[in-house]
């Protein structure tokens, strides 16, 4: 399996 | 001020249940909507997103929008110690240090109150946008928690793909490897909450932590089916709904191929 990603790669913060 | 008066007080319990493994600390959001929390892990990795709506509660009152920071170990100690069938009302000021939680038996003989002290927290807000999912899957909640439990004894990392034909679960680990497959059920005779439903447009596969998808599961008790959604490259959401009050989503960054 590889590695994780995090959710600020994908979601844009306000 | 905020007010809200809840006659399904065991239902607090179960939504703290989904929570408390994934966020120790959390800002619910108070608005004339209703009650929202939106918090991710320590890690980033995945996301809750709680909705429980104005409409939903026997009364509720909202003036403003205020923030009601709160440590959720702590809260769910004092969510305990109401009664499964107890009316729960949760009651701030407009800038609250503390909120009140007021717990009524179900044959009004007994009333406690506890108050609890709000905390400042400073967390990011994603933005998550509103998807058109590329794969829709719809199961029985029991048989997805049911799936990552046995998924988990085998790896890590589970690999969901979807096709018309229906959903495949891979996982490998020391042991060996594990494949389960579920098929949207051709006849009508189930129930529709024992039914399986894929909706795709085009054919999606990616990997997920199983620890996390494990945590996810802890919802199961609100709903009796849950609600996968995937687009390729982007985090699954898995939606659990509550009935005529709203929702607990979260949202599962996925792993990257090496």
């Amino acid at each position: 399996s590889g590695g994780q990603s995090n959710l600020g790669q994908f979601f844009a913060t306000r | 001020m905020f007010e809200a008066r809840l006659l399904q007080g065991g239902l607090l319990k179960k939504v703290l249940d989904s929570i408390k493994d994934i966020i120790t600390e959390g800002n619910f959001d108070c608005s004339p909507n209703g009650l929202s929390l939106q918090a991710m892990d320590s890690s980033h990795v995945s996301l809750i997103d709680i909705l429980l709506e104005s409409e939903g509660f026997e009364h509720y009152r909202c003036d403003r929008n205020i923030p009601m920071g709160l440590n959720i170990t702590n809260l769910v100690k004092m969510i305990k110690c109401a009664g499964s069938e107890d009316i729960v009302t949760i009651k701030c000021e407009d800038k609250p240090d503390n909120v009140t939680f007021l717990f009524e038996s179900k044959d009004n003989d007994k009333i406690s109150d506890f108050e609890m002290k709000t905390m400042t927290i400073d967390d990011e807000h994603l933005l998550v946008p509103d998807q058109t999912y590329t794969a829709v899957v719809k199961m029985p909640s029991a048989e997805f928690q049911r799936l990552c439990r046995d998924m988990a004894a085998i790896g890590d990392t589970v690999n969901i793909s979807v096709t018309k034909e229906g959903v495949r679960f891979s996982t490998t680990g020391d042991m060996g490897t594990a494949n389960i497959t579920v098929r949207p059920n051709p006849s009508g005779d189930q129930k529709e909450e024992e039914r399986t439903e894929v909706q795709i447009t085009e054919p999606v596969s990616a990997g997920f932590a199983l620890r996390y998808l494990n945590s996810f599961t802890k919802a199961t008790p609100l709903s009796p089916t849950v609600t996968l959604g995937m687009v390729p490259n982007l985090p699954i959401v898995v939606e659990y709904k509550i009935a005529d009050m709203g929702h607990v989503r979260y949202y599962l960054a996925p792993k990257i191929e090496d």
